[in-house]
């Protein structure tokens, strides 16, 4: 049959759900080793973030899609952390094979590293089943488009940003239009969210600034 | 298969990226 945008979509979903259906919602062996060769082993911290996390996702997706969807959110929500582990999994061989240690105790131990892994993961869920071929203006699946998530998880949007390229390299399953979509998230992020009045950057801009001695006032973002 | 530019370079990855702040 002719290939439509409707099921070009369908099919997106149905390729990701082949694909999670067979990954774990748990820390796989190989990741619980690498959590256990930390100096400081993460996974009670681990554990509870994606619970914590977990419950602002499903509040917030059940008050943007309605009370009665709460089943779905937390269908969405399971798919992500499968992603999630699987990702985290790839990307810590991956920093293994690049600078020769195994114990990133401080990387795995960062709450604003996994935090932006979960929602690059939950954006990658979410897009692909809010891709819609018609824009029809605001519907309640296009409520949750980046940066829906940032906010929902009180995320810096930088620290989004630097999870990206690395998410792209080590997950060979994201298709093509999902790549794009990523793109665009940090072409946003690099344009406009990281320079919105309340970013963090302005004040970490400063720090460095002040730490290299040289005491200017960061601009402040232009209209 | 995709038009991606993959920016980091050697010596940058999630790892440093997490430990500049």
């Amino acid at each position: 049959p002719p290939q439509t945008p409707v099921r070009a979509a369908m099919n997106s979903i149905q390729q990701l759900k082949v694909i999670l259906n067979s990954a774990s919602d748990k820390p796989s062996e190989n990741l619980k080793r690498y959590f256990s060769n930390c100096t400081v082993n993460p996974s009670e911290d681990v554990a509870q973030r994606v619970e914590c996390l977990g419950r602002a996702f499903s509040d917030r997706f059940a008050l943007a899609v309605g009370q009665g969807c709460t089943e779905i959110g937390s269908q969405r929500f399971t798919l992500g952390i499968r992603l999630y582990y699987r990702v985290m999994e790839s990307m810590v061989k991956s920093e293994e094979e690049r600078l020769s240690v195994q114990n990133f105790s401080k990387l795995l131990n960062n709450n604003a590293f996994h935090t932006s892994l979960l929602a690059c993961a939950l954006e990658v869920v979410t897009a692909t089943y809010g891709w819609s071929p018609f824009k029809s203006g605001s519907t309640s699946e296009t409520d949750l488009s980046f940066p829906w998530i940032l906010d929902v998880f009180e995320l810096r949007a930088f620290d989004f940003y630097k999870v990206i390229e690395s998410f792209i390299k080590v997950e060979p399953s994201l298709k093509r239009d999902m790549i794009k979509h990523l793109e665009r998230c940090e072409h946003r992020i690099m344009e406009s969210i990281a320079w919105r009045s309340d970013s963090a950057l302005f004040e970490l801009l400063k720090q460095s600034k002040e730490q290299e001695g040289h005491v200017d006032h960061a601009e402040p973002p232009s209209t | 298969n995709h038009d991606y530019h993959f920016g980091l370079e050697e010596g940058e990855g999630v790892s440093e990226l997490f430990d500049c702040d």
